[in-house]
């Protein structure tokens, strides 16, 4: 299903109407910013005295950040632009501040207030301090509930809610939860995009007791970013999106083509693949190989390594239960067999032929974005653009349903939430 | 600056003067629920701009202090009186108690705590916790229609919350 976040809200604001905020009627929870990219500044004459400037602004930029994880929102901070033209604009104050009409009770009970679409002030008689520093008011909570008015939230009386209008200490590593984000996505819409690979990495582990054990990660890519996926909890790890060159050393800072783990008895082996190359990924040095226990050099051409596959590919994936890579390139999939390093006999064939649709019409077609076999769901997904297909199970879906012919396609929608971009200009913080 | 004698400024020694006023009594108990729009729904978007021009980081607290007795390293100041007509004023409006009852019913249901409408301890430790300053009711201009979905994925009772 590709969402429109046109069918969320009735957006009647298009950012600062003739410089001024005062813009008419709304409703808690059904209007909202109409762009996408906001900017805000911290103010020159509202710093904090108790902080350094430098720990403001990266707290309220982290708090910024938290939210553009969750959401299709980004945030940049403008410190050089005309004030008018400042999206959001915070402040700390006492008493009367900033100009604004409701002055700030001294230390105790309020500790911020905001405005829908408008400006954050703080009241500077708050003890405010950095994360986890254990006394005082957590600026970086604060900041995220204040945010989280100006982006079109009312307080919410719901246990674990950051936007509940007391404040509650800190717990180590507070985060936006499950249902703050559904509220915010109500009125922005959810995070979409295209990938580039989507991929499970395998890896052994050895328990206390010494015992071997396999655990996966679920890793999705977009250009020169990726997210670790945690399944368990229907959302991406916190903190991400990461640059690609911080956690993959030696690949594609700008992206990849595609990523296959083939794991078997005899190989462990994960490859990057990139226009007319791939490279081989030492899991151990956590880098790539210049040279791997076979002699091979990387970057090495697809060519040699996987003779009888074009590049560069759309993308591919390993199947474990047939120990093939499928490659896919246009509307042509090609099979390789990695025990015979050939691609198997009566490849190329067409995508629609390998992976017919169970309703006719409902296909990708060809130019996949990404194909991911998934340990978690034990079955294949095809992506392409903001759509998912999943490929028709060998067992499970045939079982439910036998008429289904193996291979088919079935539409998934919303299978995995809260993949967002942020800023690039966030993605150091 | 205010003063403070530890590394980690743990002892920070807030004047009086500089401290929000405790919720005590059932008048600043009033006060509270006013503000936050638990009696009658506030316009906090009209509030929001100031007549005056230009920006300002005035401070502006009441009354004078009592400079008398004051000796080096002493940081206790005389709080302000508050001028107190309580004991002056007429019974109050029946209708007015119920208002601030109803309103206390309220604060008590959104803050978990037993809706007893009684002005009791618990009620009076959650309105001096430190809380945003955003009221919790709001007037909407237009009557708009709420979507009882959107209600409750925010936790807001349609018919007690919104216009």
């Amino acid at each position: 299903k590709n969402t429109d976040t046109s069918e969320y809200s009735n957006k009647t604001f298009s950012g600062v109407l003739n410089g001024s905020r005062h813009v008419g009627k709304r409703a808690w929870g059904n209007m909202a910013f109409s762009k996408m990219v906001l900017k805000w500044r911290l103010i020159g004459e509202g710093y904090s005295s108790q902080l350094t400037i430098q720990d403001q602004r990266h707290i309220i930029s982290l708090a910024f950040r938290m939210w553009s994880e969750v959401s299709p929102l980004e945030f940049i901070e403008d410190t050089s632009s005309p004030l008018a033209d400042v999206d959001i604009k915070l402040g700390f104050g006492t008493g009367r501040h900033l100009g604004c009409n409701q002055k700030f009770d001294g230390t105790g009970r309020e500790f911020a207030h905001a405005w829908f679409l408008g400006d954050i002030h703080f009241d500077d008689d708050e003890h405010f301090t950095a994360p986890n520093t254990g006394s005082g008011i957590s600026l970086l909570k604060v900041a995220v509930h204040e945010i989280g008015h100006v982006l079109g939230l009312p307080h919410i009386y719901r246990t674990g809610s950051i936007m509940q209008p007391s404040y509650l200490p800190q717990e180590s590593g507070f985060e936006i939860n499950w249902m703050d984000r559904k509220s915010i996505q109500h009125l922005y819409g959810g995070c979409k995009g295209q990938y580039n690979t989507v991929f499970d990495w395998i890896r052994k582990e050895r328990t206390q007791y010494g015992e071997v054990v396999i655990r996966f990660n679920t890793y999705f890519m977009r250009d020169g970013w990726y997210w670790l996926y945690e399944n368990r909890t229907n959302r991406t790890r916190y903190g991400d999106p990461v640059a690609l060159q911080v956690g993959w050393h030696g690949i594609p800072p700008d992206g990849v083509d595609a990523c296959v783990h083939v794991w078997n008895r005899n190989t462990d082996a994960v490859y990057f693949f990139k226009g007319t190359q791939y490279w081989r990924y030492d899991d151990d040095n956590d880098q790539v190989f210049t040279v791997d226990p076979e002699g091979h050099l990387y970057p090495r051409l697809i060519s040699e390594g996987f003779p009888g596959v074009p590049s560069p590919i759309d993308t591919a994936f390993y199947d474990r239960r047939d120990y093939h890579i499928y490659f896919f390139k246009g509307t042509y999939v090609y099979v390789f067999d990695v025990t015979a390093t050939r691609v198997s006999p009566g490849f190329p064939r067409k995508i629609t032929a390998v992976f017919p649709a169970v309703v006719s019409g409902d296909h990708p077609g060809g130019s996949i974005d990404a194909a991911y076999f998934s340990y978690t769901h034990n079955a294949v997904f095809l992506f392409k653009d903001t759509l998912f297909w999943r490929v028709v199970g060998r067992s499970r879906d045939r079982w439910r349903r036998p008429a289904l012919p193996r291979n088919d396609l079935l539409k998934v929608e919303e299978q995995w939430f809260d993949i967002c971009n942020v800023h690039p200009s966030a993605l150091k913080v | 600056e205010k003063l403070f004698h530890s590394r980690d400024h743990s002892d920070l020694q807030i004047p009086s003067s500089h401290q929000a006023e405790l919720i005590t009594d059932k008048d600043t108990a009033e006060l509270f629920l006013s503000r936050y729009g638990f009696i009658r729904p506030v316009n906090w978007e009209e509030l929001q701009f100031d007549q005056s021009t230009g920006i300002s980081n005035d401070e502006d607290f009441p009354g004078e202090e009592d400079l008398s007795g004051i000796q080096e390293g002493d940081s206790s100041l005389s709080r302000a009186e508050t001028d107190d007509d309580d004991d002056d004023e007429d019974s109050p409006n029946p209708t007015e108690s119920q208002a601030f009852i109803s309103a206390l019913r309220d604060f008590q249901m959104v803050s978990g705590l037993s809706v007893t409408g009684l002005f009791d301890d618990a009620t009076k430790a959650a309105m001096n916790k430190p809380r945003c300053g955003v009221p919790d009711k709001e007037t909407d201009d237009a009557t708009e229609e709420v979507h009882d979905s959107t209600s409750s994925a925010l936790g807001i009772n349609t018919a007690t919350w919104l216009t």
